[in-house]
């Protein structure tokens, strides 16, 4: 009935069959959303008489968008064309970090370039390579490879009848 | 990388909304005063000229105002003004015998229903530059999408309101009649109730 009513407007007029409505804060209660039923009561009828339900409309009066978006402050900001500037630092900083790294390295291997011995390093990768029996022509994988130092040893899988 | 936003041109208007006068009634002379509501000008006065494309403001579902600007495309208009056909106006019966209406293919004692449409005052109304709700504007609402959402036109059935924003409700004037008297009603009154929602109802919104 209507004493359920939170709210009503003064009597308007039918003939504009218009009538902006502004839902406030105070209509949710604390609560995010809440379900409402708007009703229209012609003067015809009665309060006792009136039946919202009869041609209600249920709505939802929700606090704000679900979706967590700009804030209006934020997107004045944007509209003004005033966007933070902090990535831009940030992007800038890693690849400039990486070319004084690059830059620092190179000055140090040039300077030390007459006191590098690193014979121990190549002299393990060739051992490992030399682990391969056979000629390493016939491995394609090793065509480019010299492995001059050591010959292929002779190999005798049959006995003569000398020996 | 995001391009640099360029500001949106804000737009301000220096012209002050004026009362203006008119006479109304060809006698009347009467002070007509605009009023602003959510962007959309009430009783804003009449341009000089009345073109048919001339912009006019519609509702979305939620009841807010979006304006339409009517084109010409292929030789139709396109989002042109609205047509309310004859919602909008009263129908006068009268029942003429054959003798009366003299045609010749009815007998002297054949019945014939004449009905005039009378155009309403439209002094007020044509003030209104929103889009009235009309019966070819109203939409199926329930489960089963069967009951009609008269008298209003909008807001849609479920639609969510949010605070601190203005929503136009819009609903069909001649749907208040009066049963006993046949009149129209004068006034009216929008009322709104708090609804329980029963547990299996909430948790269908999404997120």
């Amino acid at each position: 009935s209507l004493k359920g009513a939170f709210f009503s407007t003064e009597w308007v007029k039918n003939v504009d069959g218009l009538y902006a409505m502004e839902p406030t804060e105070e209509w949710l209660q604390d609560k995010y959303e809440k379900r409402i039923l708007l009703a229209i009561q012609p003067d015809y009828i009665t309060d006792e008489e009136f039946d919202p339900w009869a041609h209600g409309l249920l709505l939802h009066v929700i606090m704000g968008s679900r979706v967590f978006k700009n804030t209006k402050e934020q997107l004045a900001l944007q509209d003004a064309g005033l966007s933070d500037d902090t990535w831009y630092y940030v992007a800038l900083t890693m690849p400039t970090m990486v070319v004084v790294a690059c830059v620092a390295m190179y000055f140090f291997l040039h300077l030390n370039k007459n006191h590098r011995d690193i014979r121990d390093v190549r002299q393990f990768a060739v051992n490992q390579k030399h682990r391969v029996l056979g000629s390493f022509k016939s491995y394609n994988k090793y065509k480019k490879l010299k492995n001059r130092p050591y010959s292929e040893l002779p190999t005798h899988s049959k006995k003569t009848s000398k020996q | 990388y995001r391009n640099a936003v360029k500001p949106r041109p804000t737009t301000t208007t220096s012209e002050e909304i004026k009362p203006w006068l008119r006479t109304i009634y060809s006698t009347q002379v009467e002070v007509v005063t605009p009023t602003v509501i959510a962007g959309v000008t009430f009783s804003a006065k009449p341009p000089m000229t009345s073109d048919a494309l001339h912009p006019w403001i519609s509702l979305d579902k939620l009841g807010s105002p979006k304006t339409k600007n009517p084109e010409i495309k292929k030789g139709r208009t396109v989002n042109g003004q609205p047509d309310y056909s004859t919602y909008f106006q009263t129908v006068h019966t009268t029942m003429l015998s054959g003798a009366e209406v003299g045609a010749h293919n009815m007998d002297s004692n054949d019945i014939y229903n004449q009905e005039i449409f009378e155009d309403e005052d439209k002094t007020y109304v044509s003030l209104n530059p929103i889009i009235r709700c009309t019966p070819d504007r109203y939409r199926n609402k329930g489960l089963a999408k069967d009951v009609s959402s008269e008298p209003f036109c909008t807001p849609f059935e479920n639609v969510e309101w949010k605070i601190d924003h203005t929503y136009f409700v819009t609903w069909f004037t001649k749907f208040f009649e009066d049963p006993a008297t046949d009149k129209i009603a004068e006034k009216v009154r929008l009322h709104a109730f708090y609804v329980k929602e029963k547990s299996h109802e909430k948790g269908f919104g999404k997120r």
